[in-house]
């Protein structure tokens, strides 16, 4: 029912109406990912909710969904959270793609037992939430929801104190007691809370960020003895391994490509020399059959902008320290199916005619500059 | 955005708008090159196709374009792989314009930070978009000056939700400016010492923003993605 072709509806959904963007009342079963309910007895929910809300988005960052949160720490209601998930992602019934309301007592329950606690800090039971609207239990062709006697009372989002009272899981382990028996700073490491703790600053982090290619440790441990790759190869962003001789030639061999990173850059010198990473070396580039061309794509690979200029210096002496060995523009550069830099230079056995190599002067694109305002005389 | 003001034409010549039919405006967007725009993850949640989308620049009304105005349709669109749309997280994707913007007074990308870089808090910067003012959608493009939070200052107005290192938060405790539905994908832009503007902040989510409970807005953290943008980039132009 998401575009403008006129599909049919689906059967719960009106027969087979055509779809109206207008007709908000076309609901579809969908995943809960709304954090809070994610331990519920039902894993699908349709909008708009018990609540007004017309998505799970809009559930998450609504007052209700902060509200009830902080409610269940006082225990006002064993099942207050449950109540609070059955409006905010209401269940759907897989066949009749149709809501499946609380039932009259749960909302009654909820509402006798934590209305008055909220009273006390002045704030006021939410105000779509008349138990009218919800069915009595057994009420003839109707269904709703009551709490199984052992649904997890605390969300994914709350630690469950010894004593059974709800706290948020980010006071877990905060250094304050938070529990009304202290529960919630006991066994506080990394291991008792399921998580894998850096060895520099100790932070906690899932399992699944380990050897992911993203680094989540500051001191980027978790991304380190993530692989075990021959002397001869080099190791991917992912981990993966991928010989040295591949490394930057133009073409991608690392599934995440990132053989083909940071493969071009500039010396910090003046001038600035053109370096190129290549087979696990760095090189220079010879400044024989050296274009403009190549300079402004060298500065472009570098995202430095496009207009470029070409300044050539003398190679390093032979015998000096530091030498440094370079690269040659391939002869049929033009015709290379690369279109990266590091893809149109080769190593050669012969020397460097010119002695020279590249050096670069790259301007950056214009950016962030707003045009001035105009003058107009008075 | 709430509590902003109508912004001049040309004012913010990297703001664009990103449009999907019969709809419209969906999300805000920023040009940050002749071919490039960012935008956050969530704009594209249930509609991952390239082909739906067009990027709008250089107008200032969305109702009349303007002779300054320049569309593009989308090329491909690059999600992060690690956006989470529970937790909002990596809320960020960059998107390829199918050619190259005519660079105008009205258009023209603004700088991404260097790496590391962050705007301090207490810092004023700017945000922009179509969103939503609190009681309608304005056809004029809105903006509004908000002050940076710090992370943890902004973890106390969010007790249910996680602020992570891909976010950061900006406004005020009140929510007098903020913005809001619509606004999504636009810009968060800080004023250099040289005049330049670069791109902090990417609208991201908050409070329901003409709701009752209010508090600062929270962006994707740009600075925290610069090596991440540039790679897609470099890739996609290389065909890497």
């Amino acid at each position: 029912c998401i575009s403008t072709s006129h599909q049919p509806c689906s059967p719960g959904c009106y027969g087979n109406a055509s779809c109206d963007p207008r007709n908000v009342n076309c609901s579809r079963c969908e995943p809960i990912s709304l954090e809070l309910c994610m331990n519920l007895p039902y894993n699908s929910t349709s909008f708009p909710n018990y609540l007004g809300h017309h998505s799970q988005k809009e559930s998450s960052v609504s007052w209700e969904s902060s509200l009830f949160p902080a409610l269940v720490q006082t225990n006002c209601y064993k099942y207050l959270m449950f109540f609070a998930c059955t409006i905010l992602v209401p269940k759907c019934d897989p066949v009749t793609q149709q809501k499946v309301p609380p039932c009259r007592s749960l909302c009654r329950s909820s509402k006798e037992r934590c209305e008055s606690v909220l009273g006390i800090v002045g704030l006021q039971w939410p105000e779509d939430t008349d138990c009218a609207q919800f069915p009595e239990e057994g009420q003839a062709n109707t269904t709703c929801l009551l709490p199984d006697p052992d649904v997890d009372e605390c969300s994914p989002s709350h630690f469950k104190c010894r004593s059974g009272r709800c706290v948020l899981a980010s006071k877990r382990c905060n250094g304050h007691m938070d529990c009304d028996d202290d529960s919630d700073e006991e066994h506080c490491g990394c291991k008792e809370r399921g998580l894998w703790e850096c060895p520099g600053n100790k932070a906690c982090i899932k399992h699944s960020m380990i050897c992911d290619g993203f680094p989540d440790c500051s001191q980027l441990e978790d991304e380190k003895n993530c692989s075990v790759c021959n002397d001869n190869e080099l190791e991917c962003n992912n981990h993966e391994c991928v010989h040295r001789t591949l490394w930057c030639d133009g073409r991608k061999h690392c599934s995440d490509s990132s053989d083909e990173w940071n493969c071009v850059s500039l010396s910090n010198s003046t001038p600035s020399v053109l370096m190129v990473y290549k087979t696990a070396s760095e090189y220079q580039v010879c400044a024989d059959e050296w274009n403009s061309q190549l300079s402004g794509l060298a500065c472009r690979q570098m995202g430095l902008g496009v207009s470029a200029a070409t300044v050539e210096t003398v190679l390093d002496e032979p015998g000096q320290p530091g030498r440094r060995r370079w690269l040659h523009v391939h002869p049929d550069w033009s015709q290379r199916n690369s279109s990266a830099l590091q893809g149109l230079l080769e190593k050669r056995g012969h020397s460097c005619h010119s002695r020279k190599k590249v050096a670069l002067r790259c301007t950056k694109d214009e950016c962030g500059r707003r045009p001035a305002a105009r003058m107009v005389k008075r | 955005i709430l509590g902003g003001r109508t912004s001049r034409p040309g004012r913010w010549p990297w703001q664009c708008s990103l449009q999907s039919d019969p709809s419209g405006h969906i999300c805000g967007c920023v040009l940050i090159g002749r071919k490039w725009a960012l935008t956050v993850a969530h704009c594209f949640e249930g509609r991952e196709s390239a082909d739906v989308w067009k990027v709008v620049m250089g107008i200032n009304n969305l109702d009349h374009p303007s002779p300054f105005m320049q569309t593009r349709y989308v090329k491909s669109i690059i999600v992060h792989s690690r956006y989470n749309r529970a937790v909002v997280d990596y809320d960020i994707s960059v998107i390829e314009l199918d050619s190259e913007i005519e660079v105008t007074s009205y258009v023209r990308p603004v700088c991404l930070p260097d790496r590391g870089q962050v705007p301090k808090p207490d810092t004023y910067c700017y945000i922009t978009g179509w969103g939503h003012m609190g009681n309608r959608m304005p056809f004029k493009l809105q903006e509004g000056e908000v002050r940076i939070i710090s992370l943890s200052q902004c973890q106390s107005y969010f007790d249910m939700k996680t602020i992570t290192s891909r976010m950061l938060c900006a406004g005020y405790e009140a929510g007098t400016i903020d913005s809001c539905m619509g606004d999504s994908g636009g810009p968060l832009v800080c004023r250099e010492g040289d005049g330049r503007w670069s791109l902090y902040g990417l609208t991201s989510w908050g409070s329901v923003c003409f709701s009752k409970v209010l508090g600062p807005g929270v962006y994707a953290n740009v600075t925290h993605f610069t090596e991440w943008i540039e790679r897609q980039i470099y890739l996609r132009t290389f065909n890497l």
